[in-house]
């Protein structure tokens, strides 16, 4: 479902140059889970920005479901983000002054759908939230704020999920509730991609892509734990 | 150094009561090395930011070197915020216009120290990022933005560093670096507490804090790794 080839992304800061990605190609098929993993600062959230359709590489071409990326429209492009990706940003991106019902209900109100609070609560209840759909962003945990984005992420019902390390702010218990959660979206035959630090969470998923200074170092194949 | 006695912290969210911190006894010794542990949402940030004067409780007292610090002036909980505490947020919360450099040396300009560009410079070094000084923080990834807080925190040199899970967006090399870091802060005597969910960083401290729905459930020694 995922096809990228030659990935560049270079950034220019006085005189010296950071080359963010360098020549990556990753394939992933529909229904994968896949790890993406790598030193701080290695290009792993630039990888994900462009798979999102979130930032355009300099060099290289990107398929999606058979379609090069950089040919769409802005309104094709548009569609993809809020219905065919579901993205759980390394910075959550929430919206301050909103409630959590309020941010995880926002991507359905785009497409008008009938039932968004009762969706939006469900999936607010599936991160252990349930308690929680009032509080404003600034009366959330840390921990609280990532589980919000995942279930933001979820909302749409997409069939693909890029989270980037979203299990950084919770502790292991709660952590391994958000990947049951995400092994039981594969299993409905959701491709996902997961950035992370956590070897565990690496273990979960039955490829890994190692990421070292922009470039693509190495692939593994575990078995499923 | 701290000693921190009934401290209680509630929040009313429409008609229904967070008690975020119940009766928290806490002493910490000057020297030590404390981690604190427990689910997210247990009170771990919300005790925090009462030990560094970011807070106040609803009721107990906290005496900070001997001060009841319900009893200090604005003024003087703000020469202490500034020079004799470090504080490395949950949300870094650095500032997005400046750049590394730039937000690392803001503690010092306060104070008009002399060598400020020097001083942030090294604890730019110390933390990996020599490299990334121009950088402003929407040009960083999400690891060396929680590197650039961690640098902050350190900078005004203070007696007592509090950081609120500072290697959730590390990998396990740079977060290793980084704990090699506080250990030789510590060394220096300076006294550190830090919250994390990544049972190798707690077991790196003496001490240990467990916390789990605003209560403290256990506290626990280790033998020094
Ligand atoms: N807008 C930008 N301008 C300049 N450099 C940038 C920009 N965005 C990212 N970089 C640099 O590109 C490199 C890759 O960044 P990226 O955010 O992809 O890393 P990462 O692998 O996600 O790291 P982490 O694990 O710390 O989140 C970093 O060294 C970063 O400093
Ligand atoms: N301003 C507020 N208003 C209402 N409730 C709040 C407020 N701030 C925090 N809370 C609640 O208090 C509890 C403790 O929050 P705290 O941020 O201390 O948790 P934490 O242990 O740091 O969690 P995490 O590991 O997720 O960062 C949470 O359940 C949170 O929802
Ligand atoms: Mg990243
Ligand atoms: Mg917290």
């Amino acid at each position: 479902v995922i096809q990228a080839y030659g990935l560049e992304k270079r950034y220019s800061i006085g005189d010296s140059e950071v080359r963010a990605l360098d020549a990556v190609s990753v394939q992933v098929r529909r229904g994968e889970m896949l790890a993406i993993t790598g030193p701080s600062g290695s290009g792993k959230s630039t990888l994900m920005n462009i798979l999102g359709c979130l930032d355009s590489p300099d060099a290289g071409t990107y398929l999606l479901d058979g379609d090069d990326v950089a040919k769409l429209s802005g309104d094709r492009l548009a569609a993809i983000r809020n219905r065919k990706i579901g993205f759980v940003f390394q910075n959550f991106n929430l919206l301050p002054r909103l409630s959590a019902l309020e941010n995880v209900e926002l991507p359905l109100l785009y497409s008008a759908h009938r039932d968004a609070k009762t969706v939006a609560r469900k999936a607010l209840e599936s991160v252990g939230l349930g308690n929680r759909l009032h509080h404003e962003t600034n009366q959330l945990s840390g921990g609280q704020l990532q589980r919000v984005a995942i279930a933001r992420a979820m909302v749409t019902n997409p069939a693909i999920i890029l989270a980037d390390e979203p299990t950084g702010n919770l502790d292991s218990h709660a952590g391994g509730e958000i990947m049951e959660l995400f092994h039981s979206l594969n299993a409905q035959g959701r491709t996902i991609i997961i950035v992370t630090h956590d070897p565990s969470v690496a273990r979960h998923c039955r490829g890994e892509v190692r990421i070292s200074d922009g470039k693509i170092v190495a692939t593994v194949r575990h078995n499923p734990v």
